[in-house]
């Protein structure tokens, strides 16, 4: 057996010894690789199966797995789903399983790999994926789902950021509801950070005398980086780029908002309770220069105002109260609910009661499908879509598993709006706000990103119709480093109060020594944040491509990336096999999610790269005429005033 | 601050410095009748140097009032403001920011333009310093050309000379420093004692300038410009002057 510290015995009951679990994440600018190993001794005299059980961020790409069972070892190769499944089919192994298996947690999956381990055999699993961060309320969450199922000898989890802005802040929240005060360690620099979690034997335990172990959660970093200094960030590497666009220091763009709430007979109870409220919060947070209005609908539909209204205290008061009054009952009519909702917009926008540089938005919430009124899904979206005009996005909150998820999702991404499932339980309500609170603030409107040079291809979504507050814009491209050595942005967008161009340029080196002196730092971050965002906004296209052509060239092109990646997406399984390849094993995602998650807040279309707005015209500076008299050189009265920075 | 005025018609220079106190504001254009107003804010060096604390602009502010549009200019930020609406930018960024008539073009760490429409321009320069200097700061330049369209009746230390005023330059002699030779101006019916000198043009060499030969006026301008410096002192930067 093995011991821990001080001679104390870390088997379980049934004899298995958990030596090591470590835990490694890199961040390099928003791109992290995390590897999680487990390092496990069967000290029984019996055969026992054992369980390597890891959670993943939905969205998350596996990119490899490896497993050395007794000196033997299985490697993981990705093929085309059906190939791997020929190839399992061909020589499954014996006593071990894998499988990706989906939670019905809203935001992970489960990676799951169950082998029978012989008498003092020894066993090592190592996992890795991918991902990419995404800013949400101001910050990068960070979540590595801790489950070493038992006390582990060796338990390490280290996590580097290394983001060449410069970290704002960086904390680590308690999550574990005090047991692991002071354990964390974080070491902070101004573009680079280590926190370090590694418990000792005796802090994992339950309690002193437990044999159970505490860790079974989320360690859970959050950081910002540097934005004051700079609107947007261009970085340039290996021959991709990707663009960071999350601008401060603007004033909010006044916003048209309709509550759409589902009242039928399904919320009834914990449902409606947390809607009612989120709602009265989200009311109290609208602004002054900021009108709105509420439709609640069942088998039919009501409105508190025929109109919008401004977000003036009677009427946010008179509103609350309007909603806190509503009993559920009823059918869902969500056609005749949604026309509504657009008519009240298109009907103040045609009698000019809107604000020329606001921004409006309808916000959908529901828990079921259609049950009256038209009922073919797509026959609504057709009819959201001839009704909704260019400037109005949908944003949709599909509350519980009863909800057609990818009919809201289609339902969003067609008219400039994301979709996200919730919870309905004693949750919804804060998950209902912060849903809310991502689409509050509008600071930008039509945002473009140009690269005007030729060499400049394949960029990802580069058009989008507003910029949220606390959150983050991301585009990425590719370029050939032959014909350029930097690259020039132009992103145009509308504030509150201006027009706004913002031009960039920046160096292919700029980071290669930044890069090269951490070995933390991933060389390939830029490649894998342009294929993590193409392939996920492929697979978004895919969904709401309207011909089976299409939708095959859509496909094809997913495969082909998540092959030369060498990643799993939903086209693509992972084949484990050992090194005779006569034992294989199969992780196969499962059926794409709808509900998963690109984990952006914005849908975004492409236009040509080089496809400035008319409006713009970067006019040179004006030619100022210098008045310079041809004087003789003279002693400059008074005293000179030259400021060389360089002397000094 | 050290003010270079080009006399087109004269085809001469005439200079002279404004010495005021940091946390001052002076009006350099006030045209209410186009609704245009700039005005710049003193700030002071670190520590004073021979005894002397060195003023400069730090902060220049341009009200467009036909527009309801502020701009203000600082060392750190460039913040437009239409109305209760505000959009700031940092040096950091090459940007345009357009609303309607007004443009302002920021080049990364070097200079501001703004234009109304395309018939008036005006420059703003930043001179950024080693941090770590004992006295000195970053501080900004404005440049506003005599081709912009003011009013008959635009003032300012800067607006007064949009519309010239005649001048007469003679009896050309050296000064008490052999040096620097010294001449009499005649202007808005004052006879003044002139010294030649160099001030700088930096436009086109942010570091060094480029040399601009002129003839300085003394004692913060008195004569040349009207009335005393100190009726140019304005309580906002945006303000009008009042006379």
């Amino acid at each position: 057996s093995v011991s821990g510290e001080s001679g104390e015995m870390l088997e379980d009951d049934d004899k298995i010894t958990l030596y090591s679990y470590k835990v490694q994440s890199t961040i390099t600018s928003r791109s992290a690789n995390t590897m999680i190993q487990s390092k496990v001794v069967n000290n029984s005299p019996l055969p026992q199966n054992v369980v390597f059980d890891v959670q993943i961020p939905k969205g998350a790409f596996i990119s490899n797995f490896s497993m050395t069972v007794d000196g033997t070892t299985f490697t993981s190769s990705i093929k085309e789903r059906t190939v791997g499944r020929a190839l399992y089919s061909q020589a499954r192994a014996k006593g071990k399983t894998a499988g990706l298996v989906r939670s019905r947690a809203l935001d992970m999956e489960n990676f799951k790999t169950e082998i029978n381990m012989l008498p003092g055999a020894k066993v090592q699993f190592e996992l890795h994926y991918q991902e990419m961060k995404w800013r949400r309320l101001g910050a990068y969450e960070h979540r590595l789902h801790l489950q070493p199922g038992r006390l582990a000898k060796h338990l390490e989890v280290d996590v580097w950021i290394i983001e060449p802005q410069g970290m704002r802040f960086l904390h680590v929240p308690d999550t574990f509801e005090g047991h692991f005060d002071g354990v964390p360690v974080v070491s902070k620099g101004n573009q680079k950070a280590h926190v370090s979690f590694k418990p000792t034997v005796a802090q994992q335990r339950k309690c002193s005398t437990c044999s159970e172990t505490a860790v079974e959660g989320e360690l859970v970093v959050m950081y910002d980086v540097n934005r004051e200094v700079k609107a947007g960030e261009l970085e340039v590497f290996n021959g991709y780029f990707v663009h960071f666009f999350a601008p401060d220091n603007l004033d909010p763009i006044p916003k048209n908002i309709l509550f759409v709430i589902d009242v039928s007979g399904s919320m009834w109870g914990i449902k409606m309770k947390q809607t009612v409220e989120a709602m009265k919060t989200i009311l109290d947070d609208l602004r002054a220069e900021d009108q709105f209005s509420v439709v609640d609908f069942n088998h039919n539909v009501r409105t508190w105002r025929n109109d919008l209204v401004s977000a003036t205290k009677t009427q946010i008061s008179d509103a609350k109260k309007y909603i806190e009054k509503i009993q559920p009952n009823g059918g869902t009519n969500i056609n005749e609910a949604l026309l509504r909702a657009i008519f009240i917009l298109n009907e103040a926008s045609n009698l000019g009661l809107l604000d020329p540089n606001s921004v409006s938005l309808i916000i959908l919430v529901s828990d079921g499908d259609p049950t009256v009124g038209e009922l073919k899904l797509s026959k609504i979206q057709k009819n959201v879509k001839q009704n909704i005009r260019d400037n109005i996005s949908l944003f949709s909150l599909g509350i519980g598993f009863d909800v057609d998820y990818d009919f809201l999702k289609r339902l969003s991404n067609e008219n400039r709006g994301i979709a996200q499932r919730i919870y309905g339980n004693q949750d919804t309500s804060s998950q209902l706000k912060k849903f809310y609170n991502q689409v509050s603030t509008p600071l930008l409107r039509n945002v473009q990103f140009n690269y005007p040079h030729s060499s400049v291809t394949d960029v990802t979504q580069n058009n989008f119709h507003n910029y949220f507050g606390g959150s983050e814009i991301v585009v990425a491209g590719k370029f050939d480093p032959a014909k350029l050595d930097q690259i020039a942005s132009i992103v145009t967008a509308t504030s509150a109060n201006a027009e706004l161009v913002l031009e960039t340029l920046a160096q292919m080196d700029d980071l290669e020594t930044f890069l090269l002196r951490d070995k933390h730092a991933d060389p390939d971050f830029t490649k894998k944040l342009w294929a993590y965002l193409t392939i996920n906004q492929l697979l978004a296209e895919r969904s709401l491509a309207t011909t089976a052509a299409t939708k095959r060239k859509i496909t094809k092109t997913i495969l082909q990336m998540s092959l030369e990646h060498h990643i799993v997406t939903p086209l693509t399984a992972m084949v484990i096999e050992n090194e005779a390849g006569d034992e294989r094993m199969l992780a196969d995602s499962p059926p794409q999610d709808p509900s998963c998650c690109s984990g952006t807040l914005y849908y975004g279309s492409k236009v040509a790269p080089d496809s400035i707005p008319s409006w713009v015209n970067p006019s040179p500076t004006p030619a100022v005429p210098l008045h310079l008299k041809a004087a003789p050189v003279m002693e400059a009265t008074p005293p000179p005033h030259v400021i060389r920075v360089e002397n000094d | 601050p050290h003010f270079i005025i080009y006399l087109p018609k004269s085809q001469k220079n005439v200079c002279f410095n404004i010495d005021s106190e940091p946390g001052k504001i002076l009006n350099l254009v006030s045209d209410p009748e186009s609704g245009i107003s700039v005005n710049g804010q003193l700030i002071g060096g670190k520590k004073p140097k021979n005894g002397k604390l060195s003023t400069y602009f730090g902060k220049l502010g341009f009200y467009f009032q036909s527009e309801d549009v502020k701009v203000e200019i600082s060392t750190e930020t460039i913040t437009l403001s239409r109305g209760s609406r505000t959009s700031i930018l940092s040096w950091s960024d090459t940007a345009h920011l357009i609303n309607q008539r007004v443009r302002v073009s920021l080049k990364k760490e070097k200079t501001v333009t703004i234009t109304l429409d395309k018939e008036m321009s005006f420059s703003v320069l930043l001179h950024r310093v080693w941090k770590k200097h004992p006295i000195n700061v970053d501080f900004l330049g404005i440049y506003i050309p005599p081709t912009n369209k003011f009013s008959p009746h635009v003032h300012g230390l800067i607006g007064q000379f949009m519309h010239e005023p005649k001048i007469r330059i003679f009896n050309e002699r050296p000064g008490k420093n052999l040096e620097k030779p010294e001449a009499s101006l005649e202007v808005k019916g004052h006879t003044l004692t002139v010294t030649r000198g160099l001030q700088k043009d930096y436009r086109t060499d942010i570091v060094f300038g480029t040399d601009v030969a002129c003839w300085f006026v003394h004692n913060s301008g008195k004569g040349f410009i009207d009335r005393h410096y100190k009726d140019y002192l304005v309580p906002q930067l945006y303000s009008f002057l009042k006379w």
